[in-house]
């Protein structure tokens, strides 16, 4: 079950770095 | 308590300090214990929970027990949330969507924030129609209210006190302005935030020097930059 906890937390880290949006502009 | 006990008393209708010990609670089982328990919850506790909310929002004034309830929901939610099962009944809720929109409260800040920090999440989790499901309750919320739908974003910016508020919010608008397939609608999103009051408080923003914040507002700008050439 590791791998489906901490998607929350794993968005929110992506969000708070500016890395999701990076990842969004390839 | 079994997740079916926590159903129960959330059935049976407890509210004030007996709901926000049962919600405290639940809140840390849902942290703790494996994905199947929350699944286990979720079959019937996430309407349950949804329908507690609906409840505390639809008071027409709201004790200070009431705000407690709500703001302790809202991290049930967000337990609930954090694994895969609990996010896609999420998503597959719209009036999940809209409860949420509607408890967006500035006056609420501490609230607001774990709200707003959701809606971003949900926004870029790459679910199709999100975007289009997500500004519907956003803009449905605000028409209860009789105000423009992302004047409550705006107001949380206007917080000072409040900067991880000041953060999420920015962190949401960068959140709905970059998600749009075309560049017309990017830009309509990101002109109607700027129009809605964001324009003027963009200065002020720079001015705290707070790195978390100048990362989000790096991101707007770089974004409304990428957008102005592709134009």
């Amino acid at each position: 079950e590791g791998d489906e906890t901490g998607v929350m937390d794993n968005l929110l880290e992506a969000l708070q770095s500016g890395a999701a949006f990076r990842d969004r502009r390839k | 308590l079994s997740s079916q006990e926590y159903v129960h008393e959330l059935r049976s209708g407890i509210s004030d300090e007996k709901l926000l010990n049962c919600l405290e609670s639940l809140r840390v089982s849902l942290t703790s214990n494996p994905v199947s328990w929350v699944n286990n919850f979720g079959h019937e506790g996430l309407g349950l929970l949804l329908d507690v909310l609906e409840k505390l929002l639809d008071k027409k004034q709201q004790e200070n027990i009431d705000k407690k309830n709500q703001y302790k929901l809202i991290q049930c939610l967000k337990a609930f949330m954090n694994n895969k099962f609990g996010l896609q009944r999420i998503l597959g809720d719209e009036r999940s969507l809209l409860l949420l929109a509607r408890a967006v409260d500035p006056k609420q800040p501490n609230m607001m924030t774990e709200i707003v920090k959701i809606l971003s999440a949900i926004c870029i989790v790459g679910e199709e129609n999100i975007l289009d499901k997500l500004l519907g309750a956003i803009t449905t919320a605000a028409e209860r209210n009789n105000r423009e739908r992302f004047s409550p974003i705006v107001e949380g910016l206007e917080n000072h006190e409040a900067l991880q508020l000041q953060v999420a919010c920015m962190q949401f608008i960068n959140a709905l302005v970059t998600s749009p397939y075309e560049l017309d609608f990017r830009i309509h999103l990101r002109n109607e935030f700027l129009r809605s009051g964001l324009k003027t408080m963009l200065p002020d923003l720079k001015e705290k020097e707070n790195d978390e914040l100048d990362i989000q507002l790096k991101v707007f700008d770089e974004n409304k930059e990428d957008d102005l050439t592709e134009l």
